[in-house]
């Protein structure tokens, strides 16, 4: 780094300075007068004089926290309480954090927000720079301690509901995105041996409500959704295999806990992500899945999917489209295969669209279960479909088991459910499944469109497989999506489907007793 | 099949907000009123 | 019918960085403030201790972070949390329910006060009379004659 010669002795004389004053009686409200004094000191050392300089006195400080706190750790070994070792770090890491507040609080001009933000950037973008060169050298050896603590108590610090935060103009906004975007940066797929800790800040209960509850116009609700997509990136190919080593299944287990929370506290949240989040959650963890399609919005009343002569079709909502943040026609890739949909969807032309469509769906991979792009053929269902209910509710008409047929885009569903192979079919019925959520228009759609197909099959494998993706969907623990179980109602219920005629009804007792026991409590 | 999510610990009839309380994803309890950082008025800082 | 998916190398490199972390996994204390009296390190007590019934020892009781709740505590109890768990949402709801007791904090004093009698002189600066104060050094009520209590330093 070239730092100017004897900067780092003068750094550390500082740096003890300030954690002496920060920690004495006459340091003042929120080290205020403290504060006052060390700017004076850190002018007479010329380390305000420069950008420059700020930057290597805060990265020499950084790293002398980060080694003073992992030596402590590594003593620890013989004998202190952890309680006692994370005390001692955490009074110097503490005031280490008050500095930087304070200077991100005080720099540049009261009404000026941007040096402010800039000066946290740099800090955090530091945080991350050494961080992620600690893990390059240390590997199994790296502590997260030292970070976890700089990043939590810093963002605390930013924000508590001070008066003097409001008033010096530190947009809230802006600190939520400098930390989103460092939590980005240091996110588990990238630095695994933080992933606890970051599960920890990502879940912490001040960067939740100030996230999904406080900030206005739901401003904190985007950002937080792509850091729950990285978590479940990092977890995915791990969750494929249904076989968790412990450090997995506590993560996992972590990742349920923070999204029953979120069930509870923000189902719209969940209602209007759910997308994005299924695009990323492998195709078998069910639970978790379930888990996000069952959220419905607070302010509605859901029938109670067993009650017998259920009228879906009469309830309101089943009219109203859902609010969904994805622009599902950007993820229909190549460009050339969405022109060709839409031109099919217009027309019916190419006439060889049917038959393409598998390719596009194919992905360069002869490894098992990697044949489709999972992304593109969730994006594709759910552009048909939207497309076909706003055809529908174009003739004054709403989506039922008449209405959804003889269109092109129920010709596009049908060939894929003929002309796909097992693999992806799963794919495309999964996808289907993934819509079968709350009273709404998408819900509704794709139950009779997965009802019709299933009454439409020419295969009895088709049948069959429907009924497997409904019923893995319902043989999980709670919780149950309301479109999930209304579907299987009506299918195992309604006699023109002819269900218990088939012979995958009967394959195995215990097949046969499961479904009797889920007719019975719903008939 | 899954796990029976009302065994993690978490109060899911509460009618109030559970984040407030979340003692953190690997906790299996949520927080009790002394685990809370609170802004209390500066003058109740004593100590 | 997906089975299950390989591996790749860097997985293998993810998990047994994961791994690694997994032997020093973060404390709830890591994300809170340091408790300088009774840090969060909830010790295990004896099953014969009193429990609440029927609840996991390390779980307060319900509804325990109410003002109702804290009402019914003794008042030694509610000067403990005050003292010993400052910062804390305990404290907070510690000094609502010692005020709904007719304590008042004077700030200059940092202790809480309580009429012992009808005050001699009341103006809208301060009280003149007799008052029970909490001596929190010597841990106790005392009792103090001809006390002004300023309204200027009444939190």
């Amino acid at each position: 780094f070239q730092d100017p010669p004897a900067l780092q002795e003068k750094t550390e004389v500082l740096l003890r300075e300030w954690i002496q004053m920060y920690h004495s009686p006459t340091a003042g409200q929120g080290s205020a007068s403290a504060f006052q004094h060390f700017v004076k000191q850190m002018n007479l050392h010329g380390i305000l004089k420069t950008d420059d300089l700020i930057t290597r006195f805060f990265r020499i400080c950084i790293s002398m926290c980060r080694d003073l706190c992992v030596r402590s750790i590594l003593e620890q070994g013989q004998g202190p309480s952890p309680t006692y070792v994370r005390s001692k770090c955490f009074q110097n890491l503490d005031a280490f954090v008050r500095l930087i507040a304070l200077l991100v609080k005080h720099s540049g001009e009261a009404t000026n927000p941007t040096t402010k933000i800039n000066l946290l950037n740099k800090v955090l973008g530091l945080v991350c720079g050494i961080m992620i060169h600690d893990i390059e050298s240390n590997g199994t050896e790296f502590q997260q301690l030292p970070y976890h603590r700089i990043l939590i108590m810093l963002f605390l610090e930013l924000n508590a509901p001070e008066a003097i935060l409001e008033s010096i103009n530190l947009p809230v906004c802006e600190v939520l995105m400098a930390f989103t975007q460092t939590l980005h940066l240091l996110r588990p797929s990238k630095c695994p041996g933080f992933a606890y800790a970051w599960l920890e800040i990502v879940s912490h209960r001040v960067f939740i409500g100030r996230m999904l509850a406080i900030t206005p116009q739901q401003k904190g609700w985007s950002m937080y959704s792509m850091l729950l997509a990285d978590l479940f990136k990092f977890l995915a190919p791990f969750l494929r295999n249904a076989e968790l080593a412990k450090p997995l299944t506590m993560l996992y287990k972590g990742t349920l806990r923070v999204l029953l929370v979120l069930l509870h506290d923000f189902p719209e949240f969940l209602c209007e992500y759910h997308y994005g989040f299924c695009d990323v959650i492998p195709p078998n963890c069910i639970q978790m899945r379930n888990l996000i399609l069952s959220a419905f919005p607070r302010n509605m009343r859901l029938p109670d999917p067993f009650t017998p002569n259920l009228k879906v079709d009469m309830l309101p909502e089943i009219t109203v489209s859902p609010k969904i943040h994805t622009s599902v026609a950007n993820l229909i890739q190549p460009p050339e295969f969405k022109k060709n949909l839409d031109s099919y969807l217009k027309n019916r032309t190419p006439v060889t669209f049917l038959s393409d469509m598998r390719t596009y769906l194919q992905q360069v991979s002869n490894e098992p279960g990697m044949h489709y792009n999972m992304s593109v053929m969730n994006s594709l269902v759910l552009y048909v479909g939207m497309q076909a209910i706003a055809q529908i509710n174009s003739k004054g008409l709403t989506p039922s088991m008449s209405t959804i047929a003889h269109s092109a885009h129920m010709d596009i569903f049908q060939n894929l459910g003929v002309d796909l192979d097992t693999e992806g079919r799963y794919l495309f019925l999964n996808a289907i499944a993934n819509q079968l959520r709350y009273p709404n228009s998408h819900t509704h759609y794709f139950s009779c469109t997965l009802l019709h197909l299933f009454a439409e099959a020419n295969t009895e494998a088709i049948q069959e497989q429907i009924t497997r993706v409904l019923l893995e969907r319902l043989i999980v623990n709670r919780p149950h999506p309301w479109g999930l179980l209304i579907t299987f109602i009506e299918l195992i219920k309604n006699p023109s489907f002819k269900f218990w005629s088939h012979e995958f009804v009967k394959c195995a007792p215990e097949i046969e007793k499961l479904f009797e026991s889920v007719a019975r409590s719903c008939m | 099949l899954g796990s029976d999510l009302t065994t993690l610990g978490l109060n899911l009839n509460s009618p109030e907000n559970l984040y407030p309380n979340f003692a953190g994803p690997w906790a299996e309890t949520p927080c009790r009123p002394q685990d809370i950082d609170y802004h209390v008025p500066q003058e109740y800082l004593t100590n | 019918p997906l089975g299950p998916a390989q591996l790749t190398v860097e997985h293998e490199l993810q998990f047994k960085m994961l791994q690694a972390a997994f032997f020093h996994m973060p404390h709830p204390s890591d994300s809170e403030r340091l408790r300088l009296h009774l840090p969060r390190q909830p010790c295990q007590t004896p099953l014969y201790y009193p429990q609440v019934s029927g609840l996991d020892p390390l779980v307060s009781p319900p509804m325990s972070d109410t003002v109702d709740f804290f009402q019914r505590l003794s008042t030694e109890t509610l000067f403990f949390i005050f003292y010993y768990m400052e910062g804390t949402k305990a404290q907070y709801l510690a000094a609502k329910a010692l005020k709904k007791q007719s304590w008042r904090f004077h700030t200059k004093y940092m202790m809480w006060f309580q009429r012992h009698e009808e005050p001699k002189a009341i103006t809208d600066e301060y009280e003149q009379g007799t008052y029970i104060y909490f001596d929190y050094e010597n841990w106790g009520q005392r009792k103090k004659e001809n006390f002004t209590f300023e309204y200027r330093f009444l939190e």
